[in-house]
Parts: C-alpha cells; structure tokens; sequence
C-alpha cells in the first residue's frame, strides 16, 4: 500500500452528500445515503475514526463534502462522460476542498447490479483518498486504481488485508467494538457532535524524522533507491521523486524477514541475479524480489570476512556493487572487502589482498552509514545527514563536497536536528534518579 | 493504416503523463518525452497493475489503459503535489 503523509488529526469526521445522481437515475437519494454510509463505515471498523452525517444545516461545512459532477465541475480535474474516468477525492489537508469526493454523473451508478458501475465499491475506494491512502498495487486491494466490479453486500463488506493495514498505518487500530451497522438510511446515524476539533493538520511526525537522517541503510535496489530507518524505508523512483512522505515498514514489504526487525545495517542488488541482500547483525537473508529465499538467514561468516587484526566480523556496515568494476564492496568497521561474484551460488570469500582501510576512499566517510552506486556510474557515500558523490571510477578526488541528504533525496526544505528533550518533560514524566539518589 | 498506431501511441503517452508514470513536459523547453523514457514509463504502469512488462504498448496494456478507473494518480511525485495545491489556490 501507499499512503500520501496527509492524514486527519481528528478522529471525528463528518460527511454530507450536496446532491445525487441525475442523469441516470438509478439510485434514489435514499439508496445512495445508506450506500455511502456503509463505504465509510469499512473504514471506520478497523480504525478509531468516526463518522458522523452533517445535519442539513451544517452540509456545506462538513469535511467530507460528496457530489455528483459532470465534465467540467471547478475543481481542475474535469470528468469524461460514461466510462474513462469514474470519480476522485482530494487528500486530508487544510485547503477547503481537502476530503471533498467527486462521482462521475455520466456514469450509471448501481448498486449489486453489473449493468452499471457499482456505487459502493467506488465509494469505499475514493474514501480511501479521502482519509490519505493513495493508489496499491497490491491484489487483492480496494485502492487499486482499476475499477474491479462490485464488491459484494454493503453489510458484509470487509477492507482487504492490504487496505487495512495502509489505514491502519494512518489512524491506528479500532480500539472498541466494529461501527454499529447503519440498518437504514442517515436518520439512524449518529449526529455530529455539538463542536467538532478544529485546527490546522499538524504535521506527519515521520515528515521530520525524515528530515534528520540517519539512515540505516541506503541501497539502490532495481533502479531505485531505498532509505531504511528503524522498522521503516522510504523510496525514492528513478525520477527522483519520494513515493511517499510516509515510511513503510520494512516487514510489510520485504516478506521473510523476522517480525522483530527494526533495523536492517545494509542491503544490496546482487549483480550475477539481481538477488536482494539483507544483512541484519551477524546474519544474512536473500531476497527473490520481496521475498526470503528458502534457507536464510545464514551466518556471516559464509562471506569469510576476517580484519586485519584476525577477528571474524560480525556486522556490516555498507554493501554496494561499484558500476566502476562491477565487483562487490563490504564495509564494516572502517575496513572493506572486495568480492567478485560469479554464476555459482556458494561464496567463495573476498579477494586476495582484502580487507583494505576505507581510508583509500579519500573524501567520503570512514565509517558510511552506506553506500550506492547512481547517477552515471558515481559512488554515493552516506552519514548521518550527509553524502558525498565520489565520481565513477575515481577513489582518489582532491576533493569532495558533502551535500545534504535531507534536502537532495528526502524533500525536506532544510535538515532538522533531533530536538533534545526539555528537562521540564523529562523531570514531569519520568522519575530522575542518580547514583547517590 | 499507420494513423491508428500513431493516436495509440499519443493517447498512451498522455494517459501515462495523466497518472503519473511520466513526468509532465516542461512547456518553456517543449523537450519530447524520450523514447526510453516512454518505454520505462510502460514498464513501470505494467508492474504496478501486474501486467508483463514487456515495455510496449501491447494488448493487455492498452485494454487495462481503457478500463474505468479513478483519476488520481498512481505514482504522486513531488512535483504533482506541488502543483495540486498551487490549482487548489
């Protein structure tokens, strides 16, 4: 799943319909407010949001606004007539429109009828916008972007294992029982509340821990890069934009990997099969495209990389292939290894002659957090917030300059630092205790 | 009997500029979409809807380009973000 960073910083959301279908009236205004209500609903019951119908009164100012539009409606994203395009929503946010959903009306919307384009299966989908999911890519998943048919029973309906998760992400799990079931229309839903929360959206708390970098891994896997922080990754296409503000989590991903994980030291693209190399502490996992290959993790020590001073390492530091050679470089401890991997499968040890000091990569980092092959073919050293392009082939530059990692690849208009935490918060909250206390 | 071809080239171009997969044109420069660009562009759509990526506009590729669908985006850059909300204003 793929969600925008943009979310709802309330719990208590409310919804109207400004008016129904009117070209093709199949459905009466008193079938699609249920049908409505219901989509939302699949949301509600795995999350801790609520939604309640605007009373007629406050219609105008609920969040979620839901009209029926033809072609050009003023909003910059006109409809197509029947078929093409069949609705959007706009993503959480302060601008007015934010959470609005707009149905096609040249469309003949139905409901459990296959003649028409079913109203439900739609709906659940652009709410998914509207609470900050975007599109999957994932089977089965209400947020694919192709229209799937019906979905079944308003009543019976359940958000795929996908969906779920991606709201989740957002809102957090339903702490109390499922949304009591909207049996008939709007009137037997609950009111609004008297004064709803208002405020400006605050701000995603990932967006600034993006911001401070600090990664644990960087890998440029299949032509695009990857930044592992924590449990998380962000993931940066080709054409250098962020899919997403968002992190995933490594585990929803990259399948295989022990459920505990919240911190991968370095991965890479293996160049003989295109294999996906995790190492995680002393151990190593190989990954077919998402998924572990049979029989990992396996130790180390399979890569039978021993210091200089004849200890065995038992974590990696950095991995990458340099577009340079082609080989394959380690680090680890302010030493790297050179292997040059062939068709076979089994290891067969570094190079003669390794380890070597990262010292002789003269410019970048003693100690990269990781490192990358991109662009034309230049090696990009990783630290902290940091990287330095060490241009292809060259080890030996008179001098390189370090760029932020912040505001370069992650989006963020400067670095943020991690706040220190204020010493009012740590004596209010925790007990403060000493040695002699 | 090449005109066809031609407006199913065009029309997948702009379908994948539409949903995201190509970056919009830059209209000061008025810079054409590469041919590899393109081609990345399909393969990158047909991964993401589970089609082969074969990178040309083929069959299954065009029918899914023809099926209803929600005007968003599939992939949200940096770029479209900016832009949305600059309409929005």
């Amino acid at each position: 799943y793929a969600t925008t960073g943009l979310r709802w910083t309330k719990s208590d959301i409310t919804w109207s319909v400004q008016n129904y279908p009117s070209v093709h009236k199949r459905l009466t205004p008193t079938q699609v407010d249920p049908i409505i209500s219901y989509a939302l609903k699949a949301w509600s019951d795995v999350t801790n949001l609520n939604f309640y119908g605007a009373s007629s009164s406050e219609k105008d100012r609920a969040d979620i606004r839901i009209s029926f539009a033809r072609s050009l409606h003023d909003d910059g994203y006109p409809f197509d007539g029947k078929g093409g395009t069949l609705a959007h929503a706009f993503f959480p946010g302060e601008s007015d429109v934010a959470g609005d959903t707009h149905f096609d009306d040249d469309e003949i919307w139905t409901y459990l009828d296959e003649s028409g384009t079913d109203l439900f299966a739609v709906a659940v989908h652009e709410f998914g916008h509207a609470l900050g999911l975007s599109h999957s890519s994932s089977s089965p998943s209400i947020m694919k972007p192709y229209y799937q048919g019906s979905v079944g029973d308003v009543g019976s309906y359940i958000l795929p294992d996908d969906d779920r998760e991606a709201i989740q992400s957002l809102y957090g799990r339903k702490i109390s029982s499922p949304t009591p079931s909207p049996n008939k229309p709007t009137s037997h839903l609950p009111k609004p509340p008297a004064t709803y929360p208002k405020g400006p959206v605050k701000p995603d708390p990932s967006i600034q821990n993006r911001c401070e970098g600090g990664f644990d891994a960087v890998a440029n896997l299949r032509g695009e890069v990857f930044f592992f922080k924590g449990p998380y990754f962000w993931r940066i296409q080709r054409t250098g934009s962020l899919v997403s503000f968002q992190p995933a989590h490594i585990k929803n991903f990259w399948m295989g990997l022990p459920p505990t994980t919240n911190k991968v030291d370095a991965v890479y693209e293996r160049k003989v099969d295109n294999a996906i190399i995790f190492f995680i502490g002393s151990q190593y996992w190989v990954f077919k495209n998402t998924e572990v290959l049979p029989g990992y993790p396996r130790p180390l020590s399979d890569w039978g990389m021993i210091t200089q001073d004849g200890r065995k390492v038992m974590r990696v530091d950095a991995a990458f292939i340099w577009a340079h050679n082609g080989k394959t470089y380690i680090f680890s401890g302010g030493e790297f290894w050179r292997f040059s991997e062939g068709r076979e499968t089994e290891l067969r040890g570094p190079d003669t002659g390794y380890p070597r000091n990262t010292n002789l990569w003269k410019g970048a980092p003693s100690n990269p957090d990781d490192v990358i092959t991109w662009g034309q073919g230049d090696a990009y050293f990783f630290k902290d917030n940091s990287y330095w392009v060490l241009k292809n082939g060259e080890m030996d530059q008179t001098s390189v300059t370090k760029k932020s990692t912040a505001v370069d690849w992650m989006m963020c208009q400067q670095e943020t630092t991690k706040a220190p935490e204020s010493p009012r918060r740590r004596e209010g909250v925790n007990c403060y205790c000493d040695n002699s206390a | 009997h090449s005109a066809p071809v031609k407006d199913q080239y065009s029309r997948g171009v702009d379908w994948l500029s539409r949903y995201g997969y190509l970056p919009p044109l830059d209209p000061r420069t008025g810079q054409l979409q590469s041919k590899d660009g393109i081609e990345r562009a399909i393969r990158e759509m047909q991964r993401f809807a589970g089609l082969k990526e074969t990178g040309k506009l083929d069959s299954d590729t065009l029918t899914l380009m023809n099926t209803p669908r929600c005007s968003l985006p599939d992939i949200i850059g940096i770029e479209d973000k900016l832009k949305k909300r600059r309409r929005k204003r």
